[in-house]
Protein backbone atom coordinates (compact mmCIF):
# COMPACT_ATOMS: atom_id res chain seq x y z
CA UNK A 1 0.00 0.00 0.00
CA UNK A 2 1.89 3.07 -1.03
CA UNK A 3 -0.42 4.97 1.72
CA UNK A 4 1.47 3.78 4.16
CA UNK A 5 5.35 4.43 2.45
CA UNK A 6 6.47 8.02 3.70
CA UNK A 7 4.28 10.68 4.17
CA UNK A 8 5.80 13.66 2.39
CA UNK A 9 2.72 15.54 2.43
CA UNK A 10 1.59 18.37 5.53
CA UNK B 1 5.48 18.46 -5.49
CA UNK B 2 3.73 20.82 -7.17
CA UNK B 3 2.16 24.15 -7.80
CA UNK B 4 -1.03 23.58 -6.06
CA UNK B 5 0.80 21.75 -3.20
CA UNK B 6 3.42 24.64 -2.58
CA UNK B 7 0.86 27.33 -2.79
CA UNK B 8 -1.25 24.97 -0.54
CA UNK B 9 1.64 24.49 2.11
CA UNK B 10 2.73 28.54 2.29
CA UNK B 11 -1.07 29.87 2.34
CA UNK B 12 -1.25 27.24 5.52
CA UNK B 13 1.54 29.28 6.59
CA UNK B 14 0.55 32.22 6.16
CA UNK B 15 -2.71 31.74 8.00
CA UNK B 16 -0.84 30.03 10.91
CA UNK B 17 1.51 33.38 10.94
CA UNK B 18 -1.23 36.11 10.47
CA UNK B 19 -3.01 34.49 13.77
CA UNK B 20 -0.25 34.47 15.77
CA UNK B 21 1.35 38.21 14.84
CA UNK B 22 -2.42 39.58 14.94
CA UNK B 23 -2.30 38.28 18.60
CA UNK B 24 1.19 39.41 19.34
CA UNK B 25 0.77 42.88 17.77
CA UNK B 26 -2.72 43.45 19.51
CA UNK B 27 -1.75 42.14 22.79
CA UNK B 28 -5.19 40.01 22.61
CA UNK B 29 -6.75 37.03 21.45
CA UNK B 30 -9.96 38.63 21.77
CA UNK B 31 -12.75 36.66 19.09
CA UNK B 32 -10.23 33.88 19.14
CA UNK B 33 -11.24 30.06 19.93
CA UNK B 34 -8.68 28.62 21.91
CA UNK B 35 -10.55 25.00 21.76
CA UNK B 36 -9.58 25.51 18.07
CA UNK B 37 -5.90 25.86 17.95
CA UNK B 38 -5.62 23.30 20.84
CA UNK B 39 -7.21 21.09 18.28
CA UNK B 40 -4.86 22.22 15.87
CA UNK B 41 -2.12 21.49 18.53
CA UNK B 42 -3.45 18.00 18.72
CA UNK B 43 -3.31 17.60 14.70
CA UNK B 44 -0.11 18.48 14.64
CA UNK B 45 1.04 16.56 17.36
CA UNK B 46 -0.47 13.11 16.13
CA UNK B 47 0.39 13.97 12.36
CA UNK B 48 4.20 14.43 12.36
CA UNK B 49 5.45 12.25 14.86
CA UNK B 50 6.96 10.52 12.16
CA UNK B 51 9.82 13.52 12.40
CA UNK B 52 11.12 10.96 14.91
CA UNK B 53 10.95 7.42 12.59
CA UNK B 54 12.02 9.76 8.68
CA UNK B 55 13.70 11.80 7.10
CA UNK B 56 11.70 12.73 4.15
CA UNK B 57 13.20 16.25 2.96
CA UNK B 58 15.02 19.60 4.50
CA UNK B 59 12.08 21.70 3.19
CA UNK B 60 9.63 17.99 4.48
CA UNK B 61 11.02 18.13 8.23
CA UNK B 62 11.50 22.27 8.37
CA UNK B 63 7.52 22.99 7.71
CA UNK B 64 6.35 20.25 10.03
CA UNK B 65 8.74 21.82 13.12
CA UNK B 66 7.50 25.48 12.05
CA UNK B 67 3.29 24.19 12.07
CA UNK B 68 4.13 22.46 15.16
CA UNK B 69 5.89 25.51 17.03
CA UNK B 70 3.39 27.59 16.34
CA UNK B 71 0.84 25.93 16.89
CA UNK B 72 2.17 25.19 20.63
CA UNK B 73 3.12 28.97 20.32
CA UNK B 74 -0.70 29.90 19.84
CA UNK B 75 -2.02 28.04 22.05
CA UNK B 76 0.41 29.64 24.90
CA UNK B 77 -0.23 32.88 24.13
CA UNK B 78 -3.82 32.75 24.21
CA UNK B 79 -4.00 30.40 27.39
CA UNK B 80 -1.08 32.03 29.57
CA UNK B 81 0.59 35.35 28.14
CA UNK B 82 -2.79 36.76 27.01
CA UNK B 83 -5.10 35.07 29.11
CA UNK B 84 -6.67 38.03 30.42
CA UNK B 85 -8.18 38.95 27.03
CA UNK B 86 -9.05 35.25 25.94
CA UNK B 87 -13.17 35.14 25.22
CA UNK B 88 -13.64 32.02 26.88
CA UNK B 89 -17.19 32.69 27.52
CA UNK B 90 -18.24 32.62 24.19
CA UNK B 91 -15.88 29.79 22.96
CA UNK B 92 -18.17 27.23 24.44
CA UNK B 93 -18.11 24.70 21.43
CA UNK B 94 -17.57 20.89 23.36
CA UNK B 95 -14.39 19.57 21.56
CA UNK B 96 -14.94 15.88 22.83
CA UNK B 97 -17.53 15.53 20.46
CA UNK B 98 -15.37 16.14 18.22
CA UNK B 99 -12.51 14.50 19.41
CA UNK B 100 -14.23 11.27 20.72
CA UNK B 101 -16.00 10.52 17.54
CA UNK B 102 -13.39 11.11 15.23
CA UNK B 103 -11.40 8.79 17.70
CA UNK B 104 -13.17 5.95 17.21
CA UNK B 105 -13.02 6.77 13.45
CA UNK B 106 -9.71 6.36 13.25
CA UNK B 107 -9.64 3.55 14.92
CA UNK B 108 -12.22 1.97 12.44
CA UNK B 109 -11.08 3.72 9.31
CA UNK B 110 -7.60 3.20 8.43
CA UNK B 111 -5.23 2.12 6.15
CA UNK B 112 -2.98 0.12 8.74
CA UNK B 113 -4.15 -1.01 12.00
CA UNK B 114 -0.80 0.33 13.65
CA UNK B 115 0.03 3.33 16.69
CA UNK B 116 1.78 5.58 14.06
CA UNK B 117 -1.09 5.21 11.49
CA UNK B 118 -3.80 5.79 13.51
CA UNK B 119 -2.64 8.78 14.76
CA UNK B 120 -1.81 10.04 11.70
CA UNK B 121 -5.31 9.04 10.41
CA UNK B 122 -6.82 10.52 13.42
CA UNK B 123 -5.11 14.39 12.86
CA UNK B 124 -6.26 13.89 8.91
CA UNK B 125 -10.40 13.46 10.60
CA UNK B 126 -9.86 15.71 13.08
CA UNK B 127 -7.98 18.65 11.09
CA UNK B 128 -11.17 18.57 9.36
CA UNK B 129 -13.28 19.39 11.65
CA UNK B 130 -10.89 21.84 13.90
CA UNK B 131 -12.03 24.84 12.68
CA UNK B 132 -15.38 24.11 14.09
CA UNK B 133 -15.33 25.89 17.28
CA UNK B 134 -13.95 28.62 15.31
CA UNK B 135 -16.93 29.00 13.11
CA UNK B 136 -19.40 28.58 16.38
CA UNK B 137 -17.69 31.17 18.37
CA UNK B 138 -18.19 33.33 14.52
CA UNK B 139 -21.67 32.53 14.87
CA UNK B 140 -22.48 32.98 18.19
CA UNK B 141 -20.83 36.59 18.87
CA UNK B 142 -21.94 37.26 15.02
CA UNK B 143 -18.64 39.06 14.27
CA UNK B 144 -15.26 38.76 13.55
CA UNK B 145 -12.17 41.26 13.17
CA UNK B 146 -11.46 42.11 9.48
CA UNK B 147 -7.81 39.98 10.17
CA UNK B 148 -9.45 36.97 11.64
CA UNK B 149 -11.27 36.99 8.51
CA UNK B 150 -7.98 36.79 6.87
CA UNK B 151 -6.47 33.92 8.62
CA UNK B 152 -9.66 31.90 8.53
CA UNK B 153 -9.72 32.53 4.28
CA UNK B 154 -6.61 31.52 4.19
CA UNK B 155 -6.67 28.31 6.10
CA UNK B 156 -9.55 27.39 4.06
CA UNK B 157 -7.68 28.01 0.81
CA UNK B 158 -5.03 25.95 1.95
CA UNK B 159 -7.06 22.87 2.05
CA UNK B 160 -9.13 23.53 -1.18
CA UNK B 161 -5.49 23.97 -2.94
CA UNK B 162 -4.73 20.77 -1.79
CA UNK B 163 -7.95 19.20 -3.56
CA UNK B 164 -5.92 20.16 -6.51
CA UNK B 165 -2.56 18.69 -5.40
CA UNK B 166 -4.55 15.24 -5.05
CA UNK B 167 -6.12 15.77 -8.71
CA UNK B 168 -2.76 16.75 -9.99
CA UNK B 169 -0.72 13.71 -7.99
CA UNK B 170 -3.54 11.31 -9.33
CA UNK B 171 -3.26 12.06 -13.18
CA UNK B 172 0.67 12.49 -13.26
CA UNK B 173 1.59 9.85 -10.41
CA UNK B 174 -1.50 7.88 -10.09
CA UNK B 175 -1.37 8.32 -6.31
CA UNK B 176 -4.42 8.91 -4.08
CA UNK B 177 -5.07 8.60 -0.17
CA UNK B 178 -8.69 8.26 -0.37
CA UNK B 179 -8.56 8.92 3.70
CA UNK B 180 -6.92 12.42 3.05
CA UNK B 181 -8.80 13.04 -0.02
CA UNK B 182 -12.32 12.45 1.62
CA UNK B 183 -11.37 14.64 4.94
CA UNK B 184 -10.32 17.01 2.59
CA UNK B 185 -13.62 17.61 1.17
CA UNK B 186 -15.14 17.65 4.15
CA UNK B 187 -13.17 20.34 5.60
CA UNK B 188 -13.05 22.18 2.58
CA UNK B 189 -17.01 22.20 2.16
CA UNK B 190 -17.16 23.41 5.95
CA UNK B 191 -14.78 26.43 4.68
CA UNK B 192 -17.75 27.25 2.15
CA UNK B 193 -20.14 29.67 3.58
CA UNK B 194 -16.97 31.54 5.09
CA UNK B 195 -15.72 31.76 1.88
CA UNK B 196 -19.12 32.88 0.10
CA UNK B 197 -19.47 35.39 3.26
CA UNK B 198 -15.43 36.67 3.13
CA UNK B 199 -16.07 37.16 -0.94
CA UNK B 200 -19.23 38.87 -0.32
CA UNK B 201 -18.71 41.09 2.99
CA UNK B 202 -15.05 41.60 4.14
CA UNK B 203 -13.56 43.29 0.97
CA UNK B 204 -16.49 45.78 0.73
CA UNK B 205 -17.66 46.07 4.84
CA UNK B 206 -14.00 45.62 6.35
CA UNK B 207 -16.14 44.20 9.40
CA UNK B 208 -17.10 41.07 9.31
CA UNK B 209 -20.42 40.17 10.86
Amino acid sequence: DQNLQQKDEL
Amino acid sequence: MNVFRLTGDLSHLAAIIILLLKIWKTRSCAGISGKSQILFALVFTTRYLDLLTSFISLYNTCMKIIYVGCAYATVYLIYAKFRATYDGNHDTFRIEFLVVPVGGLAFLVNHDFSPLEILWTFSIYLESVAILPQLFMISKTGEAETITTHYLFCLGVYRALYLFNWIWRFYFEGFFDMIAIVAGVVQTILYCDFFYLYVTKVNAVQRFQ
